[in-house]
């Protein structure tokens, strides 16, 4: 099942 | 103090819409650069980034950096009373903690003003690092809006697949399967009709659809969307605004566990 990722494991806070 | 004229009001309206169904409030920061805004959706899974040069407006005057917190939906009611042909201003004191819209008709024989408050938006900014994509496609915005909204009848997810021969939009659930493949345009005789693709290397990844049909909001702001992809990267859906800016959506894929 794909499991939806969150925008922030990506982006970190500047 | 702050004061932003727009001559083309119908553009601000415009970005409303691409908004104010993702977010409902976010800053909108200010400075001698242009207006910028940054903010997740309220599930952290999509990030929006909206650009607008200052030189791109009639009038711009930025005496401080100012962070504007507003409530979108309010401000969609306030620009809803603007017409499309109005030209809009939007100006604030220094530290103000209201924001006045200004709507002037063509023939300057009406002008409105709407003042609304400002929130206190603890809103942190996310660094996004500068990607160098596997693949962008660009192809007609309205393209894109027709695949998200069909494919998205048949299932919750969309699976985009970028190889050289072209781009396939999947999507799979209990009715069935749909497919679309579009080929890279042969002659670009339109440029905004055309479907360009640049790979590096083939790409397959999994999004929500919900989130590609907020995005898709954004159409009327420019004829052609670009798509940016790399492996187990967020998407990248940008519209153009016209010669003053973008808007951007990033959106974190769905993942194999």
């Amino acid at each position: 099942k794909n499991q939806q990722v969150k925008i922030s494991k990506f982006f970190h806070v500047a | 103090m702050f004061e932003a004229r727009l001559l083309q009001g119908s553009l601000l309206k415009k970005v409303m819409e691409a908004l104010k169904e993702l977010l409902n409030e976010a800053a909108w920061d200010c400075s001698d650069a242009g207006i910028q805004l940054q903010a997740m959706d309220n599930s952290h899974v999509s990030l929006v980034s909206l650009n607008l040069r200052a030189e791109g407006f009639d009038k711009y005057r930025c005496d401080r950096n100012l962070s504007m917190g507003m409530n979108l939906g309010s401000m969609s009611k306030i620009l809803k009373c603007a017409s499309n042909e109005d030209i809009i201003t939007i100006k604030a004191q220094d530290n103000a903690d209201t924001v006045t819209f200004v709507f002037e008709s063509p023939d300057q024989d009406k002008v409105s003003d709407y003042e609304m408050k400002l929130m206190n938006l603890d809103q942190e900014h996310l660094g996004i690092p500068e990607t160098d994509y596997a693949c962008t496609i660009r192809l007609p915005s309205s393209e894109f809006a027709r695949i998200c909204r069909d494919l998205s009848q048949f299932g919750e997810s969309m699976v985009i697949s970028c190889t050289k021969e072209g781009v396939r939009f999947s999507a799979t659930g209990d009715i069935g399967t749909g497919n679309i493949k579009l080929a890279q345009s042969a002659k670009v005789d339109k440029e905004e009709e055309a479907v360009v693709i640049e790979m590096q290397e083939p790409v397959s990844l999994t999004f929500a659809c919900r989130y590609l049909n907020s995005f898709t909001k954004a159409t009327s702001l420019s004829k052609s969307v670009q798509l940016s992809m790399s492996p187990e990267v967020p998407l990248v859906v940008e519209y153009k605004i016209e010669d003053i800016g973008h808007v951007r959506y990033y959106l974190a894929p769905k993942i194999e566990d």
